[in-house]
């Protein structure tokens, strides 16, 4: 976390907030809620309270407004620059400015208004940007539902103000996962046109082949409504489909956009109702079978027919000898199929059926 | 490889331009020309480093990609450095 120069903060607790004017993108009520909300986030952790004003200066006056909206510092028109605030302090400090031209929402649908007020009211309150990509006080958007501020951001505003004498403990949303923990494991792995995306928790990796460094990003942030945990996923080239797998729900990527009709149920494939998840999955392209992992066992399903092959499930264990009984995840390159369990990479050779290499997990992330 | 010495194509100027308005905007780079792409002034590379260290990008000083990428994402207006 990062503070504004010279600690800025409120020489008070008790910080006084006026709503001067309202988005019509949202009812009265709803912006009235999200602010509150969102003061509620960073009053949860601390001794600070918030008195709302109807009329004259107080501390934090919150607006709408677009372009040039009377402080020199324009905003740009819809996305780019959201919303903007200033540290504590007389007249202009505090005070928070939110694009008129974004589209505001309280859902995912375009940009939620809680979640902005949050981050802003956290520089109203004293706190600069955090490089934690996790952290409500990173710089960049991203959409998330639960409770959102990380430890970084606790620890941040607690730095200012201390916690809050009688707080019952918030658990703060978990930290970015560590791309080189020697102990990392995989949620999930598939190819995108050519990229390779690594899922682990509320993140994913895009490793690109000529970029030797991946790029995390938050899964919300590029697909809002995909869960934050994915189980399992794999590419169908043939079709230009990746197909994403959480519980017993798959949903369908076309690039980066959601493909309409999804989610749809998991048992649409064949499976039995007994299966519940999926582990990973990974499509063979020269042979047109997408095998589906669970527990110890696997399925073929056939892309072409669309039905499950006949005599599944079969053992892991058995068709795959040298492997571990389980897979967190896999993907298939040139012939060899790379199954990712707990903090090992098992590169299979498909044509000679044996294991050739045993890896970290982790080395496909240039640790 | 293009001549740097050549007419630069629109796509790396819009880029460039986006760049030196993102750097000016949010790492305080000083007004003023800033060479253009392939020919940066030194200001310009030191402030993509501040900004790829800032967002654990690997460390280049050029506008690659990822870089790129970060600077068109929806965010916040407060500047990531300094005052």
């Amino acid at each position: 976390y990062n503070h504004f120069p010279r600690d800025l903060k409120w020489q008070t607790n008790d910080v006084t907030f006026r709503i001067v004017n309202y988005t019509p993108d949202l009812e009265k009520s709803d912006v009235d809620r999200a602010i509150r909300r969102a003061l509620n986030v960073w009053s949860d952790v601390t001794p600070l309270t918030f008195k709302k004003l109807h009329k004259g200066i107080a501390d934090i006056m919150i607006s709408f407004g677009s372009r040039e909206h009377g402080d020199h510092n324009p905003f740009d028109g819809p996305d780019g620059l959201l919303a903007h605030a200033y540290p504590p302090g007389e007249g202009i400090g505090g005070d928070t400015h939110f694009d008129e031209d974004e589209h505001w929402s309280k859902d995912s649908s375009t940009y939620n208004l809680f979640i902005v007020a949050a981050h802003e009211l956290g520089h109203a309150l004293g706190m600069s940007h955090s490089t934690e990509p996790s952290a409500l006080m990173y710089p960049v958007y991203s959409y998330s539902t639960g409770y959102p501020l990380s430890e970084d951001d606790v620890e941040g505003i607690q730095a200012l103000y201390g916690p809050n004498p009688n707080s019952r403990k918030v658990k703060p949303k978990p930290d970015a996962p560590d791309k080189c923990d020697p102990m990392l494991t995989f949620d999930a792995a598939t190819e995108l046109r050519g990229e390779t995306l690594v899922f682990k928790d509320r993140f994913y990796w895009r490793l690109h082949p000529q970029i030797p460094e991946p790029e995390q990003v938050l899964i919300k942030s590029t697909w809002p409504s995909i869960p934050n945990k994915v189980d399992a996923a794999y590419e169908n080239p043939e079709k230009d489909l990746v197909i994403i797998f959480s519980g017993i729900k798959m949903w369908a990527l076309n690039g980066y956009n959601l493909v309409d009709g999804y989610p749809k149920y998991i048992h649409r494939l064949g499976l039995p109702k007994s299966i519940r998840k999926i582990d990973a999955a990974v499509h063979i392209g020269d042979t047109g079978k997408t095998l589906l992992f669970t527990d110890e066992e696997y399925w073929s399903y056939d892309e072409a027919t669309g039905t499950m092959d006949r005599g599944y499930p079969r053992s892991i264990e058995k068709d795959f000898p040298g492997m571990n009984d389980e897979v967190d995840a896999a993907v298939y390159h040139y012939g060899f199929l790379y199954f990712f369990h707990e903090h090992v990479q098992y590169e299979y050779s498909y044509n000679s059926r044996k294991v050739m290499r045993i890896l970290r997990t982790n080395s496909i992330l240039n640790c | 490889p293009r001549s740097s010495a050549g007419p630069v194509p629109s796509e790396d100027l819009d880029d460039w331009l986006l760049a030196e308005k993102y750097l000016r905007h949010f790492y305080d780079l000083p007004v003023g020309l800033q060479g253009r792409r392939g020919e940066p002034s030194g200001h310009f590379t030191a402030k993509i480093k501040e900004m790829q260290r800032f967002f654990k990008l690997k460390v280049t000083g050029n506008l690659d990609e990822n870089t790129l990428d970060l600077m068109k994402e929806p965010r916040c207006g407060v500047p990531d450095v300094g005052e």
